[in-house]
């Protein structure tokens, strides 16, 4: 773990008596090589390092009895801030239905996050209602029904080939009208660098002016993690995250990178397979899964 | 990169960065900008065309110089199981699979082996209708190895070339759901020795590090004949690709490029390293 990594660069170190800028250098090697291995963006590893190197370099970490100890602590530190500090939630709308998008890249898990966020309100005694507004992948109108089935949630939808902004203007009025409190919109996966399907995306926040935005992100992605969540936020100015597949064993440093070149919150964990998988987002314990 | 007038610590720097965002991973993108250095004072390179050419050469060994080609039975059939973590693209990949092969005129059979997601069925069976190829199918919940079954026993009454196994998504961490994968590759090989003759490992471009857990676990699991690299048509470069090939010997045999039936192509070690660096 970080953690023995840093203990052990120390180690060597102690026998000298006082610690120069070369040894907490050392340290700080191991720190950003085991961010770049969580998979935390290059840039993003880099500021990072800049903000960790000024609290190390000084009386704290030098003049302490146990450095190591002194330096995990500002670690931790830097990673626990980067990932917000509120619980943050999503705030429901005076005047209903509030309106949820979902979107992403292709296969993140927006449809099966769509039905745990509309579980997760039915539990809290809301009317809710999804709209299936992907015309485009086989069968993910039928994906979203035998969801809704399921649970009991009516799923809004008129086939696939109709446009998915009057789909989700449909959904609207029928919500309206059936006295929803939270309209679920699922759309299609797509690329950050699809102009036209990111038009789409534009084009249906206009018409439909949602109250949330969220990003479902995969856990598992990559250096690519900034530039998704850069541009989806560029063309959307998102209202939070969500992390789907934390079930797995992936650190999850795509969270840091879309977080820092975001700044909007995650708000959603997604965490198995299962309806019920939904948890809250805990910024201690993802600062302390990245560091591993 | 190409600016640089020497060889000095940026340029290396700066080589090293584009590998790690590229997701090579830091111990192997350390390792072969140090293998750089060496080798281009050894061989007195000290231009930066020159030097990044090297390189290239250098990923190429890793990822396996030749095309790697798929192991299809003459005269026989073949037996291809598809597995991978959840949306990594395995469904659309079979599809696009079982269009190019049907071009090349086989015949051949998909089995709806995801008997758990919702409408995993459906959407394997819109595809086998839109391509024109029988899909075997069976309830949700139903066992996916008895769909296996299934699907071998009339591949082989109806002399296809070709039988494709789909299966649910899953995560390399879910024992009880890498020894379901396991029993699927069991029934298959008991009931046609040799089988399968492929286990394709589905890799999204945009995963990071994990991915080199999943091909650990997936090759403990099954064996993995080859990799499925999809969704490159993103902005990720599916760097993980190389230490996967270079660690545990497992090639790239396919590239997705889109969500259309027609963007499937043939892995190609020299144009990949080639898009690397533009
Ligand atoms: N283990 C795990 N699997 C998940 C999670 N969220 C979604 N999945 C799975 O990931 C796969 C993709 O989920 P979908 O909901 O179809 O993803 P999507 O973003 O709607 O996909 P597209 O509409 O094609 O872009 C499915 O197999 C889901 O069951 C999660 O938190 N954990
Ligand atoms: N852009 C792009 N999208 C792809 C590619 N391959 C698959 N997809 C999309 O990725 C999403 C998930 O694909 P699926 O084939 O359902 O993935 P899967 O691995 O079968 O998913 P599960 O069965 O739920 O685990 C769909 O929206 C596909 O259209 C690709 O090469 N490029
Ligand atoms: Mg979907
Ligand atoms: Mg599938």
């Amino acid at each position: 773990s970080l953690s023995e990594k840093i203990q052990h660069a120390f180690a060597g170190l102690k026998k000298k008596g006082t610690l120069g800028e070369d040894d907490v250098m050392k340290a700080l090697k191991e720190v950003q090589i085991a961010l770049l291995e969580a998979d935390v963006n290059y840039k993003v590893v880099k500021s990072m390092m800049q903000d960790i190197k000024e609290k190390a370099i000084g009386k704290r970490v030098m003049e302490s009895l146990s450095p190591a100890q002194q330096v995990i602590k500002i670690v931790n530190e830097e990673l626990t801030s980067m990932m917000g500090k509120e619980q943050a939630s999503i705030v429901l709308s005076p005047n209903p239905p509030t309106i949820i998008m979902l979107c992403g890249l292709q296969g993140a898990g927006k449809s099966t996050t769509c039905a745990k966020l509309a579980n997760h309100f039915k539990k809290e005694h809301k009317k809710v209602m999804m709209a299936a507004c992907d015309v485009y992948r086989p069968a993910a109108i039928k994906q979203l029904q035998v969801l809704g089935e399921a649970l009991d949630i009516p799923v809004f939808f008129l086939g696939d080939s109709v446009s998915p902004v009057d789909i989700a203007k449909g959904a609207i009025e029928k919500a309206k009208k059936s006295a929803v409190d939270i309209l679920l919109v699922d759309t299609a996966g797509r690329m950050h660098i699809d102009e036209q399907m990111m038009d789409e995306l534009v084009q249906m926040k206009q018409e439909i002016k949602p109250h949330e935005i969220l990003l479902v992100v995969d856990a598992m992605t990559g250096q690519d993690a900034l530039h998704v969540a850069e541009h989806f936020n560029q063309g959307l100015d998102i209202d939070g995250l969500l992390l789907s597949k934390m079930d797995g064993d992936a650190r999850g440093g795509a969270a840091i990178s879309a977080k820092a070149v975001t700044g909007k919150p995650i708000k959603f964990l997604g965490t198995g397979e299962k309806i019920g998988d939904l948890e809250a987002f805990h910024p201690e314990r993802m600062a302390s899964r990245i560091l591993g | 990169v190409s600016g640089y007038k020497k060889l000095d610590d940026s340029f290396f720097e700066e080589l090293e960065e584009i590998l790690i965002q590229a997701d090579l991973g830091v111990q192997t993108s350390m390792d072969l900008v140090e293998t750089l250095r060496i080798k281009t004072k050894e061989s007195k390179i000290e231009v930066a065309h020159e030097a990044i050419a090297m390189l290239k050469k250098q990923i190429q060994q890793m990822l396996g110089d030749d095309n790697p080609s798929m192991n299809l039975q003459k005269d026989a059939l073949t037996v291809i199981l598809v597995v991978g973590v959840n949306g990594a693209g395995k469904t659309t990949s079979i599809a696009k699979m079982a269009y190019q092969l049907k071009e090349q005129g086989n015949k051949v059979i998909l089995a709806a082996g995801d008997t758990f997601r919702a409408a995993a069925t459906e959407q394997l069976e819109k595809w086998s209708q839109d391509i024109g190829v029988s899909l075997i199918k069976q309830k949700e919940g139903a066992d996916p190895a008895a769909v296996a079954y299934d699907a071998l026993q009339s591949a082989i009454a109806k002399k296809a070339d070709v039988l494709i196994v789909d299966t649910a998504g899953r995560l390399h961490t879910k024992i009880n759901l890498m020894e379901e994968i396991k029993k699927i590759k069991r029934v298959l090989e008991r009931e046609l020795p040799g089988a399968p003759h492929e286990t394709l490992l589905v890799l999204d471009a945009s995963t990071g590090q994990n991915a080199i857990e999943q091909a650990k676990l997936f090759n403990k699991a099954t064996g993995i004949t080859g990799i499925v690299l999809t969704k490159l048509d993103g902005s990720a470069k599916g760097g993980i690709v190389i230490p996967i090939a270079d660690r545990l010997d497992i090639p790239v045999k396919w590239i997705g490029v889109g969500e259309n039936k027609e963007d499937l192509k043939p892995f190609n070690p020299k144009d990949y390293t080639d898009t690397l660096f533009s």
